[in-house]
């Protein structure tokens, strides 16, 4: 649970 | 990956590149605002924290990892290698007007209220402003170098660039990330006015200068 959004953009 | 995403990501760094190079060749960093860059830094290292928790792919780390570098780089040489160069009267912008609200509203409106998540937020509302200082000084000097123009643009091109994207991933993978599409055109939209001197006096070979 440490990137809950999921971020994978610069 | 889309190629709206990819063009962004390589003018973003294309940019970072045209300022280490400017700096570098020329000796100076006359004109460049060095606390727009120390904002950058702040954004990219507050950003790029996942990098020792989340592992997206190899392109995806690499691209950080030359952000980041590139960044601390550029700070490095407009306040310690080159430093005599650095014009500090004109980079005169108050950098606390922008960071201490962004960091406000980072706390409030956030995906999640962890501590990664509210500093991905924070690093990515201050990035749509942390140009600001740079823009300031131009207007106060009233022109720039055509390379550092070259740089503004490359600059506001990754995010226009990244709007594209979004519209794209938006239809054809169902994403959206209100966060990042509202900070990004409003960040989009900071450039327009110079966008527009870019258009009509630099590509028409001008140096970029504003009336008086």
């Amino acid at each position: 649970s440490q990137d809950p959004v999921g971020h994978d953009e610069l | 990956m889309n190629i709206f995403r990819l063009t962004g990501d390589l003018s973003h760094l294309a940019a970072i590149i045209i300022l280490l190079l400017k700096i570098w060749k020329s000796r100076s960093c006359a004109g460049i605002s060095g606390k727009s860059q120390i904002l950058f830094a702040i954004v990219f290292t507050t950003r790029y924290l996942d990098l020792l928790s989340t592992f997206i792919s190899l392109y995806n780390s690499c691209m950080k990892v030359i952000y980041i570098g590139c960044a601390y780089a550029t700070v490095y040489m407009i306040y310690m290698k080159f430093r005599a160069t650095y014009d500090g009267n004109h980079d005169s912008f108050r950098v606390e007007f922008l960071v201490v609200p962004v960091g406000g509203l980072a706390v409030l409106i956030n995906h999640d209220f962890s501590f990664m998540e509210i500093l991905w937020t924070f690093s990515i509302y201050l990035e749509s402003v942390a140009i600001l200082p740079q823009l300031f000084m131009i207007s106060k000097t009233g022109e720039a170098e055509t390379i550092t123009t070259h740089y503004l643009f490359c600059l506001g091109l990754y995010r226009a660039l990244y709007i594209f994207n979004w519209v794209w991933r938006f239809y054809f993978e169902g994403f959206f990330d209100l966060i990042a599409i509202v900070a990004g055109v409003v960040q989009t939209i900071l450039y327009c006015d110079f966008f527009y001197l870019y258009v009509t006096k630099v590509l028409k070979g001008k140096k970029l200068s504003l009336p008086a």
